[in-house]
């Protein structure tokens, strides 16, 4: 769990930057959603 | 933002049988930089889609509508 | 551990990104895939806890016959030939009676083609 909470913390930053450039918010669950994707893959 | 290696590299040891086994600096490098390209293709292929839609906000559908072009990309 | 979050970064985890219950809202994950033809050998545990969304990868299954746009990474051989099957899927969806693609094809069947 600790290892996913790394893995999400730097997904939730990299959206943000993603969210600065293109104007738009992400909602929380698609932050999980995309870092549950990036810790399977 | 990016991936620290230590994390990525604890990541990569979730997966090996043996625990000895070392990753190279060079394939640290190189899967921290996939996991954020990953991460940022993921993210930016959702933003354009939300966009497409006029929303303010990038919600689970959105990210559900480009998630197998994405997997099959990757 | 350095590959842990510091103090200051769980903090922020745990107050922007991290699922409270009080955000009424559900933990995600993958759908877990199986293969029909291989038999997992331990069975895949439906595990249907209802607190949590399954993504969903064939909600928007008739949106796949054309190619999302994309950002850095171009789309895959692989995914090219999955759009372009679905395209084929969503032609044949729209056919009454007989099945086009077996008739443009049986014009080329030869017998000693086959067993």
């Amino acid at each position: 769990e600790r290892l996913k909470a790394a893995v999400h913390y730097t997904v939730g930053c990299l959206c943000q930057e993603v969210a600065e450039e293109k104007g738009i918010e992400f909602s929380k669950q698609t932050i999980a959603a995309v870092s549950e994707i990036t810790f399977s893959q | 933002a990016r991936f620290k290696k230590d994390t990525v590299n604890k990541l990569l040891h979730l997966h090996f049988k043996d625990e000895r086994i070392k990753v190279s600096a060079d394939a640290l490098q190189l899967m921290t930089e996939m996991l954020k390209v990953f991460v940022q293709e993921a993210v930016a292929r959702a933003a354009r889609q939300a966009k497409s839609e006029d929303l303010p906000t990038v919600d689970l559908e959105h990210l559900e509508k480009v998630l197998p072009q994405l997997l099959l990309d990757f | 551990e350095h590959w842990a979050l510091t103090s200051e970064e769980f903090e922020v985890w745990d107050r922007l990104y991290r699922i409270q219950d009080s955000d009424g809202i559900k933990n995600v994950k993958l759908p877990q895939v199986r293969f029909e033809s291989i038999r997992d050998m331990e069975e895949i545990k439906e595990s249907c806890n209802e607190n949590i969304h399954e993504l969903s990868l064939t909600e928007w299954r008739i949106w796949q016959n054309r190619p999302f746009p994309t950002h850095m990474v171009d789309h895959s051989d692989r995914c090219n030939n999955f759009i372009s099957i679905m395209e084929k899927i969503e032609l044949m969806r729209h056919e009454e009676g007989a099945c086009t693609y077996d008739s443009e094809l049986m014009t080329y069947l030869h017998k000693d083609d086959i067993i």
